[in-house]
Order: C-alpha cells, then sequence, then structure tokens
C-alpha cells in the first residue's frame, strides 16, 4: 500500500481535479483497490463525485480522536474505491490542531493503521491550497507526493515552495522517506506559448519528476463535477478521459518499475 | 478610504490577478491613492508587479508587535499605488497568531492607524485561498468584501462559503459594519455554456452584488505577471485591460453612489 498526497499550496491547479479522476480511472481501468481521502474543508472532491457533505463525516473527529478511522469510511459507486468525505468542520482542525503538541504526525499516526490493515493500493489525499496544518499534515502521512502543476507563470513559481516544504517535512524528522513521486502538468492549452514555455521549463529543472502524460485544458473536465461525475462517467471518449486514463496508466508503470 | 478585502477560500479563481490589475488601473485611470497589501504567502502580487520578495518585507514583524506599518510601505513605479510586500514568513503567521488571544483584530488594529493618517483612498488586501488565520483576519480588518468568482461550478460552490464567514466574522463583533461590497465573474469563456450558466446563477442569487464587468478568460493575462506586469503595461489594448478599466470604474461608480 502506498499513501499518496495531491498537493500544491497554490489554488486552483488541478489538485481535486486529478485526485477524482486519477482514484477513478486506478480503480475501473487498473482494478486497484482505492480510499480517496478529502482533506479540504471546501469539500470539491467530495461534491465533485456527487456525494453530499454531511457534517460529521469527515475525518475530523478522528483527528481530535473521538472516532475511529474505519467509521469514516464510505463506499462509493465505484467497486474499488471507497471515499473519507469532507466537511466544514475540518477547517477547524486549522486552529485546533496548531494548538496541540505533534499536530505534524497526528494523520501520520491516523493513518497508519491503515498499513496493518492493507485494504488498499493507493490512499489518495486530496489536499487543501494552503501551507497550513492539514497540508502539512498530509505531506508527514504520505509516502508519496504528486504535484499538480498548472502551466502558467504563478504556478511555476509556486513549484520550488512545495519542493521546500516537503524537503522541510522530511528533514524535521516526520517523515524521513517521503519523496517527490512526480509532477503532472495541467491545464496544458496548446494554442499558447506560456503552457509550452511552462512544461519545458519544468522538464529541464526536474526531468525525472515530470509526467510525460500532460492534462490538457478541456471545457467537460470543467463540467462533470457539476454533474456530480468523473470523466470516464461524463465524457468518457473525450479528451479529458484520455489524457487521466493515461495518467493513471503511467502512474501504475512508474510505481512497477521502482 | 475604505478597506477592501480580495478573498475567496477556493483557489485560482482570480483574486491576485484582480488585485493587481484594479489596483493599478484604481491608481492611474482613476488618479486614485493606493495601497495594495499582499497578505499571501505565496506572494504573487509582489512577483506579479515584478518586485522581488525579501524576506522581513512583508507585514509579519508588523503583526507580532516588532515593527512599525510605515516601515514596511514600498513606492511602486506607479504614482499613486504604494504596496506591502509578502514573503514566506507570513506563513508563520497562520500559526504563530493562531495560539494567541485575539487573533482575529490584530490585523484590524494595525490597519487601524492607516485611518489617522489618510494618505490613501483604498487599501486592498489580495488575500490567500484559506479558511484560516491570514484570511478571517482580513475580513475582520476590511470595511468590504470584494470576491473575485471563477465561472466554474466549484467556483459557484465556493461563493456560499464565503459568504457564511464573512457573516460570522461580522456577528462575531470583530467587525459589525463588514459588508459584501461585490461579486466579480471571472475567467468568463463566452463558448461554454458553462461560464453563461454559472453567471445566470450567481445574478439570480446576488443581483446586487454581482458586477456587470466580466472579466473574460484572456491568455495576456496569464502572461503578464511572468514579465513583472499590470496588464495595462503589458497589453494595454487588449481585452484584458479593456475588462479591468471597466471593473475599475465601475468600482468607483459603485462607490459614489453609495
Ligand atoms: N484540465 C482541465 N481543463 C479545464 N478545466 C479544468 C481542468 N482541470 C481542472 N479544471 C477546472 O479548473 C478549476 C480548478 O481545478 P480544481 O478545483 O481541481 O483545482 P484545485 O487545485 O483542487 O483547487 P483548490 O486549490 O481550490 O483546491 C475547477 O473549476 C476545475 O473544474
Ligand atoms: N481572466 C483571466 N484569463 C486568463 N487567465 C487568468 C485570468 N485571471 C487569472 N488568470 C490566471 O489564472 C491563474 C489563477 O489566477 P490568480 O493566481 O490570480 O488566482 P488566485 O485566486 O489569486 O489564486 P490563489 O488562490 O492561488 O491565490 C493565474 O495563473 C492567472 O495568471
Ligand atoms: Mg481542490
Ligand atoms: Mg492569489
Amino acid at each position: 500500500m502506498k499513501i499518496v498526497a495531491i498537493a500544491n499550496q497554490k489554488g486552483g491547479v488541478g489538485k481535486t481535479t486529478t485526485s477524482i479522476n486519477l482514484a477513478t480511472c486506478l480503480a475501473t481501468l487498473g482494478k486497484e483497490r482505492v480510499l480517496l481521502i478529502d482533506l479540504d474543508p471546501q469539500a470539491n472532491t467530495t461534491s465533485g463525485l456527487g456525494l453530499t457533505t454531511q457534517p460529521g463525516e469527515s475525518l475530523y473527529e478522528v483527528l481530535i480522536g473521538h472516532a475511529s478511522l474505519a467509521s469514516k469510511v464510505t463506499a462509493t459507486r465505484f467497486d474499488n474505491l471507497s471515499i473519507i468525505p469532507s466537511d466544514m468542520e475540518l477547517a477547524g482542525v486549522e486552529i485546533e490542531l496548531a494548538q496541540t503538541e505533534g499536530h505534524l504526525t497526528r494523520l501520520r499516526e491516523v493513518l497508519s493503521q491503515l498499513r496493518v490493515a492493507s485494504m488498499y493500493d493507493w490512499v489518495l489525499l486530496d489536499c487543501p491550497p494552503s501551507l497550513g496544518v492539514l497540508m502539512t499534515s498530509a505531506l508527514a502521512a504520505a509516502d508519496e507526493l504528486l504535484i499538480p502543476l498548472q502551466c502558467e507563470f504563478f504556478g511555476l513559481e509556486g513549484l520550488a515552495k512545495i519542493v521546500h516544504v516537503q524537503e522541510q517535512v522530511r528533514l524535521s524528522g516526520a517523515n524521513p522517506d517521503g519523496r517527490i513521486e512526480g509532477i503532472v502538468m495541467t491545464m496544458f492549452d496548446g494554442r499558447t506559448n506560456l503552457s509550452r514555455q511552462v512544461v519545458d521549463q519544468v522538464r529541464e529543472h526536474f526531468p525525472e519528476e515530470v509526467y510525460q502524460t500532460v492534462i490538457r485544458r478541456s471545457v467537460r473536465l470543467g463540467e462533470a463535477p457539476s454533474f456530480g461525475q468523473a470523466i470516464i462517467e461524463y465524457n468518457s471518449a473525450g479528451q479529458g478521459a484520455v489524457d487521466y486514463r493515461s495518467l493513471a496508466q503511467e502512474f501504475l508503470t512508474r510505481h512497477r518499475q521502482k
């Protein structure tokens, strides 16, 4: 089993879109057993899959020690995909956990029980856009970091920061084996120089980490969550589904090679 | 003088792009005296204007009481525009302020001295994408909230949350007169139904607040920050500059009418 944080403090770069569509492609095409955890109080992963957010269903109670992890796992309409949804209570974690000792490793302790049970091949963590407690504790808990990177200038600027934060978490001793698994370029628009320049720059600085698969900008990817559907349900033959299937395939290939 | 928070916890909706371009349009076309404060540790407003981020230049030291506000104000190449830049130290504020009493009103206290000096007509606050201390204290400090809203499903979902958080800050007593000044639709793509549907829905629920001006999706707006330029410098005759001039004009008209 591997725990993968899908994180980038820059907002709107495709973390949630990648979480939903990588998880559903792994579960259906790869028959991998996936647990998807929505760690963002905005709960976009939860609503993007068509689930309603109810207070009390998120990891909040588990993080403050009032409930078990297993009690929050919910099945989805996909056979091999389970989810722990989010709710607004999670926003309270930022302040409440910040005031306790060991806030950095609380999530890591909670998720460590999943390693014993070995019910899943992959646990994906959709992270909020922030440098706060939820994001840093996800980095402390994860074996690997997958960074969605928007093909824009501000996206490029943010890359050094997330790499730096991950390094700090690793060096803090909270997660000595944590590593960057990969960088996925998102919202690539072939008609603009900007997209191509950003991809070229990232490939130059991070040749090993950057995925060959590039997720192209596609209106269908923006529409799918309004129907509560993953792209392979909403527009299975379109460009968005092609790109995310290719990403899931490459994700599995990269892990088999290791 | 009015303090305006440009905020929305949803990431990547155009908060920084609106902060930079509204501030520069107000300062040049309207000859208004503007102070722009970058409250986001990502420091995109700072780099988007071509300034380098140096540790020690942000509000961080002011918020923890080690420096005066005036010492952080920096002139820019625009006559009527000053800025307080950001740096990564601001990220520490989330955790440090959260642990002190009265963290919600610390920024409000700090900025209140600007009201006495009356050197500015407008103070604009570019906020980070989060529900944490920096964003909530900006809502507590601001007379008004301007909400950039991306013409996408997740953008629409987030609107209820920012409206709710602003209401909570108002009711907490920290800022009884705080109000929503407006909602600006951003990244509108006329070729898609999604954009039109989102605009229609927002206009239906918030007819008073939604600006007539809609900021259209334009590659030039994405390119400008990589040159450290505002849109009126980078592509003054293009669609992005037209839209932000129109926004600045409407912003002034709405305030004159009140
Ligand atoms: N490849 C794509 N093509 C077109 N639209 C996309 C694509 N990927 C994501 N989007 C849309 O762009 C917006 C931002 O994406 P998303 O919400 O997944 O980013 P995020 O990083 O999770 O944001 P946040 O920082 O708020 O958590 C959403 O409205 C989404 O539907
Ligand atoms: N109207 C527009 N047309 C095209 N691109 C845009 C437009 N507005 C903003 N962008 C680009 O979209 C991305 C997101 O915008 P921006 O960074 O301003 O959002 P933000 O809300 O400040 O993000 P964050 O939540 O990370 O602070 C940036 O790369 C920006 O250059
Ligand atoms: Mg998200
Ligand atoms: Mg921003």
